[in-house]
């Protein structure tokens, strides 16, 4: 039990910086963000608090809880991001993550996911901002049908439409 | 593997039987305004998959069954008390109360067709009984909540662990969250 | 106390009504939808509950927990602007409180906050969200200023740029 | 009335003075990527006008202090530990830790001026001493917190109840709040 946990905890350890970087690069930045899991008490692993900090470029260590929402938000998509690469799910299913993400953070998180959705990856993401859904290869649109009193749902190919 | 589609029938919002086709995308957006019913297609997902009706912002089974109007009709007052009137809008409003109950569905069903990584398509389906119990099917033959779940983590899906499903309002938490919670999380898929 | 505070609930019971018609209203809905306050102990009312149910265009009543993201937005808005219009404290400090609206109501809070700023109503929002903050008279601009690390600010009146 | 300008010292994430103008704008935004300093700027706003820290994502005043980069660099290691080195990267960093972190500066201030409907302006200040505590100006004489709350409720500014700052996160509260919740709001405003 401890070394299932132990090997969990050492993979997701080993991918979360790469994780948090790939969300947070950027030109001026391309180093992007540092983040790190720490483990308390290493005797009984799975007995102890397992602590996460991250922290976006240029900016000094503190809390988690100082960060801004968007900050905070890009810190747990790569947390997210970097468990999921151990156990893989097939499909990640995400509703409105992008809520507090200014139009940078939209497009960071897109590419993020453009980039990993694949064979083994699917994404299904619900979204109000177009510089994340635009990217996807598949959309569902979802309507109230007032005269049925019902939801109602039509999917769209963007592939068509788009440059292979 | 991935989800190929999902079936819906009055399930929340969604009266009648719908179909969403993710097809074979990998990224696929659920869009739409506010109050059309995307957080309930996660829901949907979620419930197929086994999620317990606590997590999807409902106490009851039944809460999940598809309800539409009732002949009442909630009228404000002057006074700001409201009363309770027949809802005119409704066809068939004329009749009293307990036959326009019985017009809402008394069960539902979501269904989710998974292709798996050598392209075998599995039938999963979960229903409510107008008993308000949960219903198990694989490709159409019952089986036990314990088979059910077996099935899905044959397929690298735990359900437990919830870690692949990012609910409304809830990604910022993750971050923030107590050391003990992020200890659990990594347990689970260990 | 009893009577302050009946008189208080009485003032915000006539006016949430039509503070939720103002945001819900649309050319499909011209009535928009209904809101109200429940007593639920009227003989001590300061000790009793208060229900609070809004009800978009052509839904059934259901309990608050039901609505949707942006559904509850707008009947919190809803609701906090009629508590003001009771006791007005001079402004009123907003943050993100757009994060999960669609543009539609991005619009609809956009149009109720331009026609409700007055002496007496200032309105300090925070948003990333055009649609909302398009509508501004004024805009302060904050931005991080690496070299110092630290914030800069930098205000711009846009009532320059906007015809009368 | 109105607010019509916000003076920040080294609060939070503004290091040295600010100076937010709002001027006579019944309709100010504030605006700006992720991190930069916003809902800081509405934390200057709670703060100035007395709310506690708590409500400030700040356990102690001193928290609400500027602080720069320390001297301290956490480096990640190949293994994932981290190990902390100097920063070569600040002005001054070969000084020894402790003159380092004399560099933070040690008090702040927020001072926001208000005019009221007769055009009066007034200057409310709050400070944060270098021991940690909080100091109160009117028009920059020094007064008790009491005639500070006392002068902001004359301007109808009611802090305990805080029904006119809705911060980052918090609105949809405010329509699932339970009945006692909503029975107190309504009553603070009584
Ligand atoms: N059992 C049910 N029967 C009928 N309608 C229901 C049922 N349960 C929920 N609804 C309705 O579904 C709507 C909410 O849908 P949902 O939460 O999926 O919206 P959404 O598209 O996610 O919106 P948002 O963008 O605001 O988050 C509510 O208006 C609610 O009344
Ligand atoms: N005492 C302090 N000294 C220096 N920087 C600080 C201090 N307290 C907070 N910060 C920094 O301020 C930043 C957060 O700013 P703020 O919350 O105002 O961002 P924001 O503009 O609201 O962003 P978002 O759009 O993501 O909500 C964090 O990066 C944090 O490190
Ligand atoms: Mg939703
Ligand atoms: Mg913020």
């Amino acid at each position: 039990r401890l070394d299932l946990f132990q090997r969990a905890f050492n993979h997701i350890s080993e991918i979360i910086g790469s994780t948090y970087k790939d969300l947070t690069k950027s030109p001026q930045f391309p180093l992007g963000g540092q983040a790190y899991l720490d483990m308390e008490d290493s005797t009984e692993p799975y007995n102890a608090g397992l602590k996460y900090h991250a922290m976006p470029p240029l900016k000094r260590f503190r809390d988690m809880e100082h960060l801004s929402g968007g900050e905070k938000t890009i810190a747990a998509l790569a947390l997210l991001f970097a468990i999921h690469s151990y156990q893989p799910s097939p499909f990640f299913v995400l509703d409105e993550v992008d809520a507090a993400l200014d139009n940078v953070n939209v497009g960071r998180v897109a590419r993020y996911v453009r980039e990993h959705a694949s064979p083994g990856m699917q994404f299904i993401v619900i979204s109000l901002k177009a510089g994340l859904f635009q990217e996807s290869e598949t959309l569902v649109g979802v309507m109230r049908d007032q005269s049925n009193m019902s939801s109602r749902v039509v999917s769209l190919d963007l592939r068509k439409y788009q440059p292979s | 593997g991935k989800l190929v589609q999902l079936e819906v029938f009055n399930f929340k919002s969604y009266r009648g039987k719908h179909v969403l086709l993710f097809g074979d995308s990998y990224f696929t957006s659920i869009i739409g305004p506010n109050g059309s019913g995307k957080s309930n297609s996660m829901d949907a997902i979620s419930f197929v998959l086994g999620v317990k009706s606590a997590h999807l912002r409902s106490t009851h089974l039944r809460d999940l069954i598809y309800r539409g109007r009732v002949i009442k009709n909630n009228t404000i007052n002057a006074d700001g008390t409201v009363t309770e009137t027949n809802d005119g809008a409704d066809a068939g409003s004329q009749e009293n109360g307990s036959q326009r109950r019985d017009r809402d569905p008394q069960h539902a069903y979501v269904k989710a067709i998974f292709e798996d990584d050598a392209e075998q398509k599995h039938e999963w389906q979960r229903s409510i009984t107008s008993a308000g119990q949960s219903e198990y099917r694989i490709n159409n033959r019952t089986v036990t909540q314990k088979a059910y779940n077996d099935a899905l983590e044959e397929q690298s899906i735990l359900v437990k662990a919830r870690n692949f499903l990012v609910f409304q309002g809830d990604v910022e938490a993750v971050a923030t969250q107590g050391a003990k919670d992020l200890t659990r999380m990594i347990e689970q898929i260990s």
